[in-house]
């Protein structure tokens, strides 16, 4: 079956934040 | 752009697209930020908590020019349109239904789209600052930005002086949109 990540709004957008200012380190 | 529910695809499916619709929108508020003058000037710390707090509330202003209020309907950028009650199937009935409200508000006023953006970088410095560690420096850029606003809306509307503070008033109706409805939930498949 597949499976699903299910996360808040408010942390998908967190999620996205870090992401993009740790790779621009 | 978002492709959301051709009749034929499950509602988890369309949950799915709907998500990731969110992504490039998301990425596209930071590059925003990055280009608002002063931002870069903070620290990455508080660069960092102020997008946290604050996309949302600027995902929301940028979403106003997708909803119709009178026909309640949105057009996304593919051109697909849909009624408010075909995306209450998604379950996010409710925060359509504020957007409605808050694009009517919002559009009333009439922003060119330079003045839009000068109050997009407004929204997100004034975004909750809980985690923000130099407070003083944040509030200096939002205080320049304000007055940059003010400026411009004035300058081109001399007579008319209750449409900045009409404007300053969508900020509480982003923070009470933001915290009825950031918690929605988001699904994606994990391959």
């Amino acid at each position: 079956p597949k499976t699903h990540r299910v996360m808040t709004l408010a942390d998908h957008i967190s999620h996205i934040i870090t992401q993009d200012f740790a790779r621009n380190q | 752009s978002c492709p959301v529910a051709p009749a034929s695809r499950s509602s988890q499916e369309v949950w799915e697209s709907f998500s990731q619709c969110f992504t490039p929108a998301v990425k596209e508020v930071v590059e925003f930020a990055k280009s608002i003058p002063g931002f870069q000037m903070l620290s990455q710390h508080d660069q960092v908590m102020l997008l946290k707090s604050g996309t949302f509330q600027v995902l929301m202003v940028r979403f106003c020019s997708l909803f119709e209020p009178k026909e309640r309907t949105v057009t996304f950028l593919n051109g697909q349109t849909y009624s408010l009650p075909s995306l209450r199937a998604l379950g996010m009935g409710s925060l359509l239904e504020s957007m409605f409200d808050f694009s009517e508000k919002l559009g009333s006023l009439g922003l060119e789209q330079d003045e839009m953006a000068l109050f997009m970088a407004v929204v997100l410095v004034s975004a909750d600052r809980s985690g923000v560690v130099e407070v003083g420096a944040v509030e200096q850029l939002q205080e320049n930005l304000i007055k940059a606003l003010r400026s411009l809306i004035t300058s081109r509307r001399p007579d008319d002086s209750t449409l900045f503070p009409k404007l300053l008033l969508r900020l509480p109706d982003l923070r009470t949109l933001n915290n009825q409805h950031s918690d929605k939930l988001l699904a994606f498949r994990i391959d």
